[in-house]
């Protein structure tokens, strides 16, 4: 199984239509693996974006750079799968 | 699990314990549940829907799918939740049971079933569907952009690589096609839902351009009556627009092209929660955001069922 360990999701507010089409050209960075949970759209609507650990320092870079603000919603997104996953193989033990 | 009644919904479920499921209502309800088979998957594995009849030939019926974007679990724990409620509701609830005293209901549960197997197995956040795209190292294309409903236009990505990648022509999924055919060979659907998570919203036609929908008010005015009703079970508050006004704009999706195909009262919706847990909804909440869906669903089949058209 894949692992997500240090992946974030981060919760983006993007104030107006140009912040909103920074945060669209991040999308087009493959490299960045960037995987949108919810995309870009009105601004003001909020944009949710899971960032592999490796890509984090520079997407976090980018948005303080462009005074997009963000807060994380998701520290660990393994965490959260981890808990998951315990919870159905309890189920199942049982 | 020995029945539906000891079947555990506060837990998710993986592909064979669904269909498992599946098989259990449909034996403990032969008058009103069957299982019809509508195609198969790219990796050829069966795709289910249940009918729920009381007779008749040919009735109006309801479309309702959850699943189709393979991550969103609460969409396919819910669906199992729907299908065990309307049988438990036929004959004791008078608004579910005019219902299907006149119309049928059609129940997609796992509508991408390979993708779902992939979340199990491999890769829990997988969206789309499993299908290879010649010339390109990456796998699969958006189910919900590949629709016949202003396929390919901004909206959607050419990318094959990207979340949102339309495929290279309308209906090239399968698990799409296997929709479309059955809903056109059926001729009867009156309404059609797709269930997708999260962000608490009810959306409606369209999404592939700004132009509202010929039935736009009377869509904005059912669409606010139903997260209404949602609300009043736990105060989960929903926003509700047309795609393109509430979100942003996506083409090729399954509502635009269920309306555009003459099914009036067509909306998705998009459930809990808005921005803790996203995809990874814990099990906890499966039944809550079943029960107050329910509601919200119940008010879009009511009026459906006493405004044929």
């Amino acid at each position: 199984k894949d692992d997500f360990v240090g992946h974030q999701v981060l919760r983006i507010s993007a104030a107006n239509e140009a912040q909103v089409q920074k945060v669209v050209e991040l999308e087009e960075l493959e490299h960045l693996q960037l995987d949108f949970w919810r995309g870009p759209g009105q601004p003001g609507s909020p944009i949710d974006l899971r960032v592999p650990f490796p890509s984090l320092q520079a997407v976090k870079v980018f948005l303080e750079a462009h005074g997009i603000k963000y807060t994380i919603m998701i520290d660990d997104v393994q965490t959260l799968l981890d808990e998951e996953e315990e919870q159905m193989t309890a189920f199942k033990t049982r | 699990a020995a029945s539906t009644d000891t079947f555990n919904y506060n837990v998710y479920h993986n592909l064979d314990e669904i269909y498992g499921f599946m098989d259990m209502l449909v034996a403990e309800h032969p008058g009103l549940v069957s299982k019809l088979e509508i195609g198969k998957t790219y990796e050829a594995r069966p795709i289910y829907v249940l009918k729920f009849s009381t007779g008749g030939n040919n009735r109006p019926a309801i479309w309702i799918d959850t699943g189709i974007h393979s991550r969103e679990w609460v969409t396919q724990a819910s669906g199992i939740w729907f299908a065990k409620k309307i049988t438990q509701d036929y004959g004791n609830d008078p608004g579910l049971t005019a219902i299907l005293d006149s119309m049928d209901i059609f129940l997609e549960i796992v509508t991408n079933p390979d993708g779902f197997v992939f979340t199990h197995k491999k890769n829990r956040l997988w969206r789309k569907t499993r299908s290879l795209t010649a010339g390109s190292s990456c796998v699969g294309v958006d189910p919900n952009r590949n629709w016949d409903a202003g396929f390919g236009k901004t909206g959607a990505s050419s990318n094959p690589c990207t979340e949102t990648y339309h495929g290279k022509f309308a209906n090239s999924e399968s698990e799409v096609k296997s929709i479309v055919d059955f809903v056109k060979s059926h001729g009867n659907f009156k309404a059609y839902i797709s269930i997708h998570s999260y962000s608490q919203l009810l959306l409606y036609p369209y999404g592939y351009t700004k132009d509202p929908a010929a039935d736009d008010a009377e869509l904005e005015g059912l669409a606010k009556s139903a997260v209404t009703a949602l609300a009043s079970l736990y105060g989960t508050k929903y926003k509700y627009g047309s795609i393109f006004k509430a979100i942003y704009v996506a083409s090729g999706s399954s509502i635009d092209w269920a309306y555009n195909q003459g099914i009036k009262y067509s909306f998705t919706f998009e459930l809990r929660d808005t921005g803790r847990y996203g995809f990874l909804l814990p099990a906890s909440q499966i039944v809550p955001t079943a029960q107050e869906t329910w509601l919200g669903l119940q008010t879009i089949m009511n009026y459906t069922r006493t405004h044929l058209y």
